[in-house]
Parts: structure tokens; C-alpha cells; sequence
């Protein structure tokens, strides 16, 4: 499912 | 990735190793707030819980085990370890941390991306971050033998999201207009809670 903006983050 | 964030992940990491340096190197953990090193451990574990379902680069899943496991070593040694667990300042680390972690939970039922079981954790994870120095900073400003390990733990720590708040300026202006209110506005309180500790270790 897509990523929710900003969550491929630390 | 850029170079701020990038900047920013490595000044928490060594954050992290300098901690980890002082436990070990000195056998003690006076003057280190245990409920700050098991908020953050909070914060990683309901942050990182998509580890196993979502694989976004080694780097990012690597990244994740070292905070985990590195938050979770610490507050082992500060409870169980033989030696360490005797210099814990038990007195002086009064801070009453369940309240953050209720006002972190409450805030993230009602402002989040989507009302969803990952989406609350995550928004629970960021709004908690802001605030698990708190402990740390009171016992720094009650202790007075601040050592210079544990100082320059909490000024790593407030330095990188720092850098991060300059990752989301460059992403935002290179990457178009997400909306990451969220962590902008706990970034930026984050930060902000160690302005007077910026200003009293670079006074010292």
C-alpha cells in the first residue's frame, strides 16, 4: 500500500 | 535522501553511540534520565513497527534495528545491569513521563494523516519524540556534576532535528507541498525545548 507521504523517514 | 537528512540521521546515531559510549566506557548512567531513554524506546517501537510489512531501502530498515535495539540495550543496562543500574539517579529522575505518553496518545487520536491503526502510532510516535527530552532536561538542570558525555548526548540529539527541519524546508520546496504539518509543528517544539540547553552548553 502507498506510503503515507513523509513516512520514509526515520 | 539528502544531505540534511542524511546529516540529521547521523547526528541521532551518534547520538545514540555516545550514550552507549558513556554506559560502557564508564560502567554509570548518573545523570542520564531513564524515563527519557524508555520514552524513546516508545517512540521507536511505534514508529518502526512497519519494519516487517514495508521495505523502503536497506538503509531505512537497517537504520530502524540500530534504534530499536540500541534504545532497548539502554534502558536494559540502566534497569538490569549489575553496575550501571546502581548509579541510576532513581531520586532525581521524577519526571512524570506517563502523562506525556497520555497527551501523546490523546493528541494522536485527534490529529493524524488517516484514522488508522499505523497512522495514529505514527502521529503518537512523532508528538511523543517532541516531548521525551523533558525528563533528560529537568535532571540536567537539577544535577549539577552534568558530565561532559551526557552533555554532549542531549546536544547531539537536539541538533538532529534540526537538520531534519531543514530536510522538510529542502523537500518541500524540491518535492512539492506535502502536507507534514505534523512534523513540522513537533519538530519545531522539539527543537525548541532545547533552546536554553543550546544556550547554557554553549555558554559553559
Amino acid at each position: 500500500d502507498d506510503v503515507v507521504d513523509g513516512h520514509d523517514e526515520l | 535522501m539528502n544531505a540534511f537528512r542524511f546529516l540529521g540521521d547521523m547526528t541521532h546515531l551518534f547520538s545514540v553511540l555516545v550514550l552507549l559510549l558513556k554506559i560502557y566506557a564508564t560502567k554509570s548512567c548518573s545523570g542520564v534520565s531513564r524515563k527519557t531513554q524508555e520514552l524513546y524506546m516508545v517512540v521507536f517501537l511505534a514508529r518502526y513497527m512497519d519494519l516487517f510489512t514495508d521495505y523502503i531501502s536497506l538503509y531505512n530498515s537497517v537504520m530502524k534495528v540500530v534504534f530499536i535495539t540500541s534504545s532497548a540495550a539502554i534502558v536494559w543496562c540502566m534497569r538490569r545491569h549489575p553496575q550501571v543500574r546502581r548509579t541510576y539517579d532513581k531520586e532525581q529522575d521524577t519526571f512524570r513521563h506517563v502523562v506525556l505518553v497520555a497527551a501523546a496518545f490523546v493528541l494522536a487520536l485527534i490529529f493524524n494523516e488517516r484514522f488508522t491503526f499505523r497512522e495514529i502510532c505514527w502521529a503518537f510516535s512523532i508528538y511523543l519524540e517532541a516531548v521525551a527530552i523533558l525528563p533528560q532536561l529537568v535532571l540536567l538542570q537539577r544535577g549539577r556534576n552534568v558530565d561532559n558525555l551526557t552533555g554532549q548526548y542531549v546536544f547531539f540529539l537536539g541538533a538532529y532535528r534540526a537538520f531534519y527541519i531543514l530536510n522538510w524546508i529542502y523537500r518541500y520546496f524540491t518535492e512539492g507541498h506535502h502536507s507534514r504539518w505534523i512534523s513540522w509543528l513537533s519538530g519545531l517544539v522539539q527543537t525548541g525545548l532545547y533552546a536554553d540547553f543550546f544556550y547554557y552548553y554553549f555558554l559553559r
